[in-house]
């Protein structure tokens, strides 16, 4: 049965969605079948895949007890790569599941059916840039936290944070199994001091959980969403496709191991 | 009376932290009284300014009743400049607000006291990477929105998105008075095809907000804040500084016609 990736972070703008997007076509592209599910109301991902943003086409209806979410699955142009994409109503799910039990599970069942479709090895939730409901929902049912840290001091001071809430959600019983499963650096930007300092940082602190795959700034990763298309087609031979497939590796032979 | 803006975007890492901090000391040093409000529970605001997060100094009391906002106000080294930080704590906000009547306006009530205080001008209150509740209560509080946007095309997507709710909140009369005051377009970099097209493509959507200065990608801009300083304080001459003094300009002047 699949495993879940809940790719994560509250601070804004480090790389979630181009992460997700990129991963995910770097883990279809090496024969892992997976698929993405797009828990952001920005929508993001789904629009990064080339997808629009459809009402009632997305997650909204199952997590809020409409509907199952394998009705809503759809296949990408590329092999072994499928969505679960989001919808704009998907903001109002924050405050609609707050009221329920078992509010912190909604994405769990809904997933559970999914695990054993499509022949899928892996689940990559890209998550907003907070830690409300829908982000917790995401850690709640996954496997494994993957943060993605942009090379940058405001992203660094949050890092903590996100860890801290894996070890309450684990120690609550909300998620038991819940573990940390890396930390992917993104935008690294080898002409500043910064990057290095930021990099140096989290190496002391986090070498276990550190992947060694670096992801460089670069414009091309910036300019694929606006195609609708993600690095391996946009720029397959750039240093951003390079890196993504390396950090893949990483990633697979972590969670995978032979 | 102050008057109170809103820095906003529900699009996370587009500047909007970095853009507060750096406006606030612009118009502290053009003689303008600014009190800066961090409304993130990521608390950057407070630390970019050289504080500590501690709990139970900042806006999560106040905001869910408990004691007055004027109480947690600090002062900064700069003259003109005070801070109502953030804590962790805050994040609880968004669940607590839900079930309360008047949940909409429970920021505004915590600042209308203060807007005779200090002799204040102005009041920029920095905004979480969402359309959540603490969003929602910042713009129910404010006379404008300030939209900061990076350059770059998933910011862009959410752009729409942000201007709807605005029309939203004054047509339901949530807040009727509330305006867009600009957008300010962030990370501009020269060398990219990217930042030229986004830049065009807003220009020609809404030329009427558009600020002319365009704050450029400096490396400067993202390093200040591990000192806890402003551009200001860390790199004065520099084009970080240069741009968010013209910036300052061009918003009090269409804030404060003469
Ligand atoms: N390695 C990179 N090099 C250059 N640009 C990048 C890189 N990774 C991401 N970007 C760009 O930086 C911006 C932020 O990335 P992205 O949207 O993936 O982050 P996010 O964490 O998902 O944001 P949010 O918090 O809003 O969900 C986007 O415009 C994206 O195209
Ligand atoms: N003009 C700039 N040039 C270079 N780096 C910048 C610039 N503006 C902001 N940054 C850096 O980019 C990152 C994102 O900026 P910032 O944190 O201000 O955005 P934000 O919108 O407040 O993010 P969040 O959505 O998490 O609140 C930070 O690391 C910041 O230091
Ligand atoms: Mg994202
Ligand atoms: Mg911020």
């Amino acid at each position: 049965s699949a495993i879940v990736v809940a790719v994560g972070n509250q601070k804004g703008g480090v790389g979630k969605t181009t992460t997700t997007v990129n991963l995910g076509h770097a883990f279809a592209a090496s024969g892992v079948p997976t698929l993405i599910v797009d828990l952001d109301p920005q929508a993001n991902a789904t629009s990064a895949l080339g997808f629009e943003k459809k009402p009632g086409a997305g997650i909204y209806g199952p997590i809020t007890g409409n509907g199952s979410a394998s009705e809503q699955v759809q296949a990408t142009r590329s092999e072994n790569l499928w969505i679960l994409p989001s919808e704009l109503d998907l903001a109002a799910a924050e405050l609609e599941l707050g009221g329920q039990p078992d509010y912190l599970l909604k994405l769990r069942e809904c997933l559970s059916a999914l695990k054993e479709d499509y022949g899928l090895s892996l689940i990559l939730v890209d998550c907003p840039p907070t830690l409300g409901l829908l982000s917790m929902n995401a850690l709640c049912a996954a496997d494994y936290l993957l943060v993605t840290l942009q090379c940058e001091y405001l992203a660094l001071e949050g890092l903590g944070q996100i860890l801290g809430v894996v070890d309450q959600l684990r120690e609550s019983g909300a998620n038991k199994d819940l573990k940390v499963g890396g930390i992917a650096m993104t935008m690294f930007d080898n002409r500043t001091r910064l990057s290095y300092d930021v990099w140096e940082e989290v190496g002391t602190h986090y070498p276990q959980l550190m992947f060694s795959t670096a992801i460089p700034r670069s414009v091309r990763l910036s300019e694929a969403p606006s195609h609708g298309q993600t690095i391996f087609e946009y720029d397959p031979a750039g240093p951003g496709a390079r890196a993504y497939r390396n950090l893949a590796d990483e990633v697979l032979s972590r969670f995978f191991p032979q």
